[in-house]
């Protein structure tokens, strides 16, 4: 490439080269670039700066861009690996190269524990499992008597804390998923697989040799 | 009614905050 300088490096910071996207992720060239097209679009939703924000992330997932939830917050920070407060291109690709059917269920295990960890002490702590228990709860407008709440979160350690201190460890969290594999059923979107169909403009797009692809 | 037998992480799981494949319809 030489000292060339191209169009989508100056209108996307953290632009990252399709082929070495690829070559760190589960994805194709051609996925890396149908990838672009849906970054393209949510990182132009509110300011048109090539980056997305927690709003454009908010909006591209509610479709409300003022709609504030933990969950999509804590999703965001464990994307915007840089904690920049933003998303980058790279960031964008990696962070959703988990979300890939052919990722290994370890690196889905091991990123829905980051995702539960909110304070990321290396813990999972029962006041956070109440903090999110609660804020689903407000979310899904469903009302549990306090008693039923402590129910739930003594089950739920009763199970996967085998130490029962108090707080779930990555060990114990890899054995109570492997015995709940459907918890990490949020980890796999299938939509991946089918990426340049559902945005077949990057064939026009494309800043990739056919040969590479 | 969610019974008090379920797992917290079972109900955690089901947040639309969680659900990334909204990022994908257009």
């Amino acid at each position: 490439m030489g000292c060339f300088q191209s169009k989508v490096t100056r209108q996307y910071p953290g632009h990252e080269d399709p082929i070495t996207l690829a070559s760190q992720t589960a994805f194709s060239v051609s996925e890396v670039e149908a990838l672009f097209e849906l970054y393209k679009s949510i990182s132009s939703s509110v300011i048109d700066d090539g980056l997305i924000s927690k709003e454009e992330f908010q909006l591209a997932l509610f479709k409300n861009r003022k709609k504030e939830n933990i969950f999509a917050n804590r999703i965001f920070d464990l994307f915007d690996a840089k904690k920049k407060g933003v998303i980058d291109f790279g960031d964008f690709v990696r962070a959703l190269n988990v979300f890939h059917p052919n990722v290994s269920q370890e690196d889905k295990m091991t990123f829905a524990f980051k995702l539960y960890d909110m304070d990321g002490t290396g813990f999972i702590e029962r006041n956070e499992v109440k903090q999110m228990l609660i804020a689903l709860l407000c979310e899904s407008e469903m009302k549990l008597a306090d008693e039923t709440i402590e129910a739930i979160l003594d089950k739920t350690f009763l199970d996967a804390d085998i130490n029962q201190d108090g707080k779930i460890d990555i060990a114990e969290w890899q054995n109570f998923v492997s015995r709940n594999p459907s918890l990490l059923k949020i980890m796999t979107l299938p939509y991946l697989r089918d990426i340049t169909t559902t945005f077949p403009s990057f064939v026009f797009n494309s800043e990739v040799d056919e040969v590479a692809t | 009614r969610v019974p008090a037998t379920m797992n917290a992480f079972e109900l955690i799981s089901t947040s639309q905050g969680l659900n990334l494949s909204s990022l994908f319809e257009k």
